[in-house]
Formats: structure tokens, sequence, C-alpha cells
């Protein structure tokens, strides 16, 4: 089993659109998949069709260590689902009441290890507790990042908060994989911020680029993938390139 | 003295870049201005132009009493700025220490209160402390929004989180102005989703709308809010008009 999480603590550069398109994706590689949404404003829970609130989440298994298969919902599109709620919100001042509370998301998540091939974690935009208890349960760690100013920043500052959580913590977390999104080739800033990305992070960078394609921001407002929305879209296509491109890296070795 | 706090937990929104213009046009129209950062991704501060690492921050405020005074930068563009710096991620491990720590930002900004026009506060993409303690500070709450599917899930939950404040504190917060951001007329659901808010929050939405506009996005690299960087573009229009609209609104009665 391979734990992906998608994080940056920069808003909306699609964390939430990459982790659910590639957990459609692989999932339609007949990979068993389980898509856990770790944020309080449940976008990725929307987007897969799911909208009532389970009668108990997440936090009651971390907090209150509710069994973790109790929270796991089946989706229609092949694909499990473990959905934010509402008490996200407050996830931070519970946490912190408990015995090293950022290691206890990897414990529970090794009860599940021989049911799915990948686990995929959607962030909130922060590093609080949450996004922190994820990063300490990946194996591997995907930077979604939009090719604009800001985003060559934000890069150097998860790279700092992660250094500073394998030196509390003794953990060897780094990143593995950086994506760009909503890639317009027409946006002079976005080929040059590319380049940069191409100069420094080439090791980590995917060949694959997800373009900006409306009908990725139109599939969350039918409550599904794009790959079920629209199946020939560009950037359907390109997160299936996605999938691929993960599969043959950690897979084939 | 108007304290305007743009806010929204949704990431990505053009919650800095409708500070910094904002500023920028509120002080290009001869009002004295304050911008505060109040994001550890320290993004308005970089596109102010302000790049070292002050020796003391607004966290020095909040917690150790030190004066607002000393950490109010001068910035190129007329209005002045309390930059963000790396301790604010730890803010809410700090502020938690103290006595009623989301009442203390508005106590200190009623110090400086003689002193400016308008104070413009960049909110991160949270609901926690820091944005709470802006929330509760402000005069006049903006909430930028991307007219896409989650904008109107995120303004629901906005409302939801201001009902909570105001009810634990006894503080009577209500969202004042909806300003739709990076506005695309072709896309068909961004028009879709712009007749819902004229249906449902005609009063609090704006008649201004920003449209998606690249020079907004190459501004910061340069270190400038747009005003400085392409005086004519569509964008720095859009945000000039905005402060105009603010004005009128808060101004003329
Ligand atoms: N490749 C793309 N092309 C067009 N629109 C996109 C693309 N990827 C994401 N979007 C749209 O951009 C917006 C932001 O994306 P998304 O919500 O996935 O980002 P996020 O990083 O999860 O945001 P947050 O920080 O709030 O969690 C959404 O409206 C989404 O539909
Ligand atoms: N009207 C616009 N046209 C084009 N690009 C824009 C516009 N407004 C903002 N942007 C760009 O979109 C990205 C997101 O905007 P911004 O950083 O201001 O959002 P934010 O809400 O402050 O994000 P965060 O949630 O991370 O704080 C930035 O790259 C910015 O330059
Ligand atoms: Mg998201
Ligand atoms: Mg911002």
């Amino acid at each position: 089993m391979t734990t992906l999480v998608i994080a940056n603590q920069k808003g909306g550069v699609g964390k939430t659109t990459t982790a659910l398109n590639l957990a459609a994706s692989l999932s339609a590689a007949s990979r068993k998949v389980l898509l856990i949404d770790l944020d309080s404003q449940k976008n990725s829970t929307s987007a897969s069709g799911v909208n009532t609130d389970a009668s108990s989440s997440l936090l009651d298994v971390l907090i209150d260590n509710k069994p973790i298969n109790s929270v796991i919902l089946k989706t229609e599109f092949k694909f499990d689902l473990i959905p934010a709620s509402q008490d996200l919100i407050s996830a931070e001042m519970e946490l912190i009441n408990i015995n090293n509370p950022t290691a206890v998301l990897k414990e529970k998540l090794r009860q599940i290890k021989y049911d799915y091939d990948y686990i995929v974690i959607d962030c909130p935009p922060s590093l609080g507790m949450l996004s922190v208890s994820a990063l300490r349960a990946a194996d591997k760690v995907l930077i979604p990042l939009q090719c604009e100013y800001y985003s060559l920043e934000g890069l150097a500052a998860m790279n700092q908060t992660i250094q500073e959580i394998n030196s509390s913590t003794g953990d060897e977390i780094k990143i593995s994989v950086i994506l760009r999104t909503m890639f317009d080739t027409r946006n002079k800033s976005a080929r040059e911020v590319s380049q940069e990305l191409e100069k420094h992070f080439a090791e980590e960078l995917c060949t694959t680029v997800i373009p900006r394609n409306v009908k990725l921001s139109e599939a969350p407002s039918y409550g599904m993938p794009a790959l079920y929305y629209e199946p020939e879209a560009k950037g359907t296509i390109a997160y299936l390139a996605l999938a691929g491109e993960l599969i043959n890296k950690y897979e084939k070795n």
C-alpha cells in the first residue's frame, strides 16, 4: 500500500481537484483506492457525490478510538471515501489533549494496510495538526502547484516546515512529487515559473502537467470526478496520465 | 476609521490580491491606509516589496504587549504595512495561553484609531484564531469569491462560523461585502454562480466585479500592487472602482 498525501498550504492550487481525480483515475486502472478528505470545507466529499453528515467521523477514530472501518463509505466511482465532517474545524483543539497527536493517523491507517493499493489524502490549505498528521503518515508527498509567483515562495515554506517536523519527530518526510496544475501555456509568468521548477526540482517534477480546463471545475457541481462527467476532456486525460506516471514510478521497481 | 477584513477559508480566491490592491487604491484616493498581513505565507508582505524578516512582529504585540507602532512599516506605495512573520505559523499555540485571545487584536487596533482612515486585513485560508481575531476586530467583512461550485458551499460555511462566533462572544459580526473575483464571462458555470449570488445576496454583492486579468498575477513578482505595475490594466481599474464603491458606501452617509 502507498499513502499519497496531496498537500500545499497555499490555497486554491488544485489539491482537491488532484486528490479526487487521481483517486478516480487510479481506481479506473483497477487499483483499490481510499480517498480521505481532511479539509473541513468538505470539497472532496461533496465532489464525490456525498452530501450527508455521517453519524461518526474520522475525528472519532483519532480521538475516541472508533474502528476506522466504521467511517469508510463506498462511492459510486469505484473508490472508497472517508468523508470530511464539520467537527474537523475544531480538530486542533481536540487533538492537542492526546499523547503524540500527529502520530495517530499513521497508526490507524496501518490497520487497513491490506485493504487498499493506494490511500489518497486531501489536505486543508494550512499547516495545522491535520496536515502535519497526514504528512507524517505519508509514503509519498505530492505538492500541486500553480505556476505563479507565490508558488515558489510557498514551496520553500513547505520544505522548511517538513524539515522542522523531521527534526522534532525523527521522521524522514520529503517532497516526492511536484505537479504543475491549471497550466496555461499562453501565460508568460507561468512559463517562467515552470522553467525555474525544471531547473531546481527536476527530480521531483512530474512529466505530466495538468492544463487549465473548465471541465475540471464544472464536474464538482455534478458531484462526480471529471472521468465520469467528461471522459474525453483535456483535464480528465491529464489526470489519467498522472495516474499512469505514478503507477510506473511506484509499482514497476 | 473603518477596519475592513478580507476573509474566506476557501483558498486561492483572491484575498491577498484584493487586500493589497484595495489598500493601494484607497491610498491613491488620499485615504490614510494600514495593510495588515495575518497570513504566515507572507504573500501581502512580499507583494508590497517587503522581504526582510522584521525584528519584532504582530505576535509580539498580541502576546508580549509590544507597542503596535513598533511593528508598522512604511512602504513605497503610500500605505503602511504590518508585515507577516514566520512565527504566525505557531500563533494558535501561543494565543491559546492568554485570556480571551481572539479579543486582543481589536483592542490593539483601538490604539491607532486616529492614525488611519482604513485598516485592511489579509487573512489566511483557515478559520483559526488569527482569522477569528480579525473577524472580531472588523467593522466590515469583505468576502472575495471565485464564481465556481465550491464557493457557494464556502459562503454557507463562512456564515455558519460567523454565527457561532457571535453566539459564543456576543459580537454582531456580519458579512458586509461579497466581491466576485477572477470573473471570466465566457465561463458558463461562473455566470450561473453569479446569478445565484445576485438572487440570494443582492444586498451584500458589490456592483464592481474583478475580471480575470494576468497583470494582477504578474505584479507580485515585481513586489508592487498592480496600480504601480500596470496602471491601465483591466484588473487595476477594477480595484480602483472597488475603492470608489466602498468610499461611497462607507463615507457618504
Ligand atoms: N486544471 C484546472 N483547470 C480549471 N480549473 C481548475 C483546475 N484545477 C482546479 N480548478 C478549479 O480551481 C479552483 C481551486 O481548485 P481546488 O479547490 O482543487 O484547489 P485546493 O488547493 O483544493 O483549494 P483549497 O486550498 O481551498 O483546499 C476550483 O474551483 C477548481 O474547480
Ligand atoms: N483577478 C485576477 N486575475 C488573475 N489572477 C488573479 C486574480 N486575482 C488573483 N489572481 C491570482 O490567483 C492566485 C490566487 O490569488 P491570491 O493569492 O490573491 O488568493 P488568496 O485567497 O489570497 O490565496 P490564499 O488562500 O493562499 O491566501 C494568485 O496567483 C493571484 O496572483
Ligand atoms: Mg481543497
Ligand atoms: Mg492570500
